[in-house]
């Protein structure tokens, strides 16, 4: 299975959009997908329409109760499934305080059903707390959405800290596969500009032994395109709700990028 | 001093940006005005460029070493102050947890300083964990920057919610001032039928004994606005980058609504 963790801890820079769309596409494309929602605000799951309740477990029963990850999952459409988060996963940070081997739980939770999956995408919360520190261990690439403003390179610098420290300490496999520019409008200076500055730090971090030496800026950007903002509220990613617009184009040409498979027809 | 919480747990809604803007405005309208930076991520401190290290000291050390706030007290512009913080309030959480009254050490230490502010304003990160609640056991009143797209309206109820339980268990007088609408599009359907949604369940709260019995939706909707978005990166408010435009418009007229003074000439 691969496994990827999206991840950037600025709040609404698109991780949720995309892990849903990325999801969507892959599956679209016949791909067997796991999505495992680690946001106590459980918008992937709500995107989904899934609802944690007596019958339905979430990941929070996952970390903290032991239960096994299959009992949790439930399927979206066909070969696109899901672990779903409710806001109990908010009182998973300190419960896990001082458990021995906090950060490896949902790796191991998720080696159960390495074989059963082609491909798995982590939605992660905007912090660089232990629910993502969770994602980081189980995966072994990261993408990370970012929006071309207000400090974006600032917060990476402090998220590849968090990576170096995770490949350091607990999962040495991890890489960084790129930067996926989110609601982007590429007609501002400020955006160019941002581009720009991260480009050249990429290029500049080619050499050194750091996880994202071979970090790139993903080709496709994904415009900003009031439709995708439209199709979460209706429960659908934009792929159903406006299939010829610009959102589901860059989305699916995003899942090209990344996955190599052209995903919706 | 007025004490206002600007909160919600959603990412990148307008917190940070409403904080510095109606910060900003309260002052040149010669306010004596202090900001608090309660987000882990800094980015108010970052807006206004102010850096924690030997010679700052942060919020982080008001909550945690009891370092009485005046010391961590630094001016951004004649009447503007801020206590900074940076990236080891996100310990503060997990350091707090078994301390008694850990909700209240923020309102203990701004009492200190009650007099010589008129106006506080404390930017939350997007969390409804021991940080929120300090800044919601700290003040009177709550103001949510509210972006109208995915789901807005689901994380409005939990933070009520929260809201609710701190006035019933800590802080009896807090209540909901109202609702800002941030990086507004009113061209779209999902957002006219958000407000819509938002106006009747406001209007229907009226008669309930509820924190947010009274709140408003602000008449003033800040637009989405590239120069609010690029002014941050210059380490700048838009009343300083660019005073002729809707941004500064817009903000200048939320000002008047929340606070009835005219701020920017
Ligand atoms: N390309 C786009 N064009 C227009 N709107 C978008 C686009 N991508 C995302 N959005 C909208 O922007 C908002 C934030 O996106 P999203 O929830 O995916 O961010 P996030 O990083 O997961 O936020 P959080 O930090 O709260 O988890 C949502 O309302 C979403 O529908
Ligand atoms: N009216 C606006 N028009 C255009 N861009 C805006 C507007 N308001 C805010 N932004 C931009 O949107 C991004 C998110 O805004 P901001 O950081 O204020 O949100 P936040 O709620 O504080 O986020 P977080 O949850 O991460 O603390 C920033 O890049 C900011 O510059
Ligand atoms: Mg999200
Ligand atoms: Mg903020």
């Amino acid at each position: 299975m691969r496994r990827i963790a999206i991840i950037n801890q600025k709040g609404g820079v698109g991780k949720t959009t995309t892990t849903a769309h990325l999801g969507a596409a892959l599956g679209l494309a016949g791909k067997r997908v796991l999505l495992v929602d680690m946001d106590p605000q459980a918008h992937l799951s709500l995107h989904f329409g899934v609802e944690v309740s007596e019958d339905q477990s979430s990941v929070y029963d996952v970390l903290t109760a032991s239960l096994p990850i299959r009992e949790a999952i439930t399927v979206v459409h066909d070969s696109l499934h899901l672990v779903p988060s409710d806001i109990d996963l908010a009182a998973a940070e300190a419960e896990l305080i001082s458990v021995m081997g906090r950060e490896v739980i949902l790796r191991e939770a998720l080696d159960v059903v390495d074989e059963a999956y082609d491909v798995l995408l982590i939605d992660c919360p905007p912090s660089l707390g232990i629910l993502t520190i969770n994602a980081l261990s189980a995966c072994h690439e990261v993408v990370i959405p970012l929006q071309a403003q207000f400090f974006a390179l600032q917060g990476l610098g402090k998220l590849l800290d968090t990576v170096r420290l995770v490949q350091q300490r607990i999962n040495p496999d991890i890489i960084v596969k790129g930067v996926a520019l989110c609601m982007h409008d590429s007609s501002t200076n400020l955006s160019t500009e941002i581009v720009d500055d991260l480009t050249e730090f990429l290029v500049s971090s080619r050499d050194l032994d750091v996880p994202w030496s071979r970090a790139e800026i993903f080709k496709t950007r994904i415009r900003r395109n009031v439709k995708i903002a439209e199709s979460s509220s209706f429960g659908q990613t934009v792929f159903e709700y406006e299939p010829k617009s610009n959102g589901a184009i860059d989305y699916n040409r995003l899942a090209i990028d990344i996955f190599d498979c052209p995903c919706v027809p």
